[in-house]
């Protein structure tokens, strides 16, 4: 018997939060492999999500900002649209 | 709260919405009547008005479906993502989209209440974007409230006026409640309605809200007290933790709850009367927890009772006075906790600072000093 071998947890983590700020936050998707212009653009949107939020605005995908993006909730993004 | 930037919103008063469908988790009589208590809620409070049609394509159209439904958004399964809703425009515009992966109640704090989702939905077909109030039904994430009791917040009634301008036709007899508003820690006149501990944070409860501050981080987060424990009411008297038992109690009249770290504790609600108080006591306005004597203080208009939680029993030669105790103290008791060896004691909108030990009073504070702005 075999298992599906978990992805690494950080990388979980990402994909939600890249999920996340791209459905609701207007991230655009990946484009280019330009990493860092790539880390910006999350980071700003994150940015935006903790603004939101109220949360301690970091730009850093940090514990709070992660609980809060696995909160149930709708699916209309949260900026304009 | 904010509406959708360009000019989306029905150029009428009468609208159409039709149910194309239904969800296996509830009966039909159900779903009817939670879309129909959803849409009465917006028409409370402006011009709006909703018809039912059965057959062909209405203004709003609801309906429930699962993953990839060919709008171009597709639902993700259980949790996540629990619905969706199109402003107005042509064709989708005001559609209403429920991810049937969910499992949604009627009444029940369990899984999602479809009226409270729908409701939220339905802000979106009107016009409204998602609000930054915590406290408002067009915030983002879902939060337990009670269905039968609930009233739109009034960050949610001033973002539809905007859009419609009031109900101009109500009934002044039948005059409706007022619209809860978010309480702000920034309020210099805010009172609250209780302060504990809880496993080293500090808890401030502030009608249907609390605020959880972490003493060493800056930052405070404001919850709804539902969104942590839906058994929970609005306008709690006090809460206080216990060491003894490694719990916080939270009283209401005279109904006491209790949490286990954040969890609620099994057994409860239970009677005031538990703190063997005089059958008079029927409310109490504050409880302090004093770690340096193990005793619960319980203030009851200007009196104070000192309960021995391990003899389980109030103290002889109490009530006393609270000026008596805590000399200094004038004003009635709204809050009170015990933090690092100080006592402080809520009145009004101030905060009163004594030792632990020797009860001087110390300071007199504003009651944000533990809620920065």
């Amino acid at each position: 018997y075999t298992s599906p071998i978990a992805p690494p947890a950080d990388k979980d983590t990402e994909s939600i939060a890249v999920n996340y700020l791209t459905q609701l936050y207007g991230l655009p998707k990946q484009t280019g492999s330009n990493a860092e212009k790539r880390s910006s653009a999350v980071s700003l949107r994150l940015k935006e999500m903790q603004q939101f939020f109220g949360l301690a605005i970091t730009g850093k995908l940090d514990e709070e900002t992660l609980n809060v993006m696995k909160k149930p909730r709708c699916g209309v993004p949260d900026v304009a649209a | 709260y904010s509406t959708f930037q360009g000019d989306y919103k029905w150029k009428k008063h009468d609208l159409t919405y039709r149910i194309e469908n239904y969800t296996p988790d509830m009966s039909v009589a159900e779903v009817d009547d939670s879309i129909k208590r959803a849409l009465q809620l917006w028409a409370d409070v402006t011009p709006l008005r909703f018809t039912r049609i059965y057959s062909g394509t209405a203004d709003i159209m609801i309906s429930f479906s699962v993953g990839d439904h060919r709008d171009g958004y597709p639902f993700d399964g259980p949790n996540g993502f629990l619905a969706h809703a199109f402003p107005p425009f042509e064709g989708l515009g005001g559609d209403a989209h429920f991810d049937d992966d969910e499992t949604f109640f009627y009444r029940s704090p369990q899984g999602y209440n479809l009226f409270l989702v729908a409701a939220h939905e339905f802000g979106h077909s009107l016009g409204l974007e998602h609000s930054q109030d915590p406290g408002a039904l067009m915030y983002p994430t879902y939060v337990y409230r009670n269905s039968d009791t609930f009233v739109l917040p009034k960050d949610d009634v001033d973002g539809i006026q905007s859009l419609y301008g009031p109900n101009t036709d109500f009934d002044p007899n039948d005059p409706k409640p007022t619209p809860p508003v978010t309480p702000n820690k920034c309020d210099s006149k805010l009172v609250l309605d209780a302060v504990t501990m809880l496993r080293g944070e500090i808890m401030f409860f502030k009608g249907g809200f609390f605020w959880r501050s972490y003493p060493l981080s800056a930052t405070v987060e404001q919850h709804l007290i539902t969104s942590f424990w839906p058994e929970i009411p609005e306008h709690i008297d006090a809460a206080f933790e216990s060491p003894l038992e490694d719990k916080v109690f939270i009283i209401k009249g005279e109904k006491v709850w209790a949490l286990y770290g954040y969890e609620m504790a099994q057994g409860y609600p239970k009677s005031l009367s538990m703190f063997r108080l005089p059958k008079k006591v029927q409310k109490v306005d504050a409880v302090l927890y004093d770690e340096t004597s193990y005793k619960v203080l319980f203030f009851v208009d200007n009196q104070i009772y000192s309960y021995n939680e391990e003899k389980r029993r109030v103290e002889k030669g109490y009530p006393k006075p609270v000026e008596e105790v805590f000399p200094g103290m004038t004003g009635k008791v709204t809050a009170a906790f015990q933090y690092k060896g100080f006592n402080y004691l809520f009145s009004g909108s101030k905060m009163f600072e004594f030792g632990a030990h020797n009860k001087n009073l110390l300071r007199v504070l504003n009651n944000n000093y533990f809620l920065p702005c």
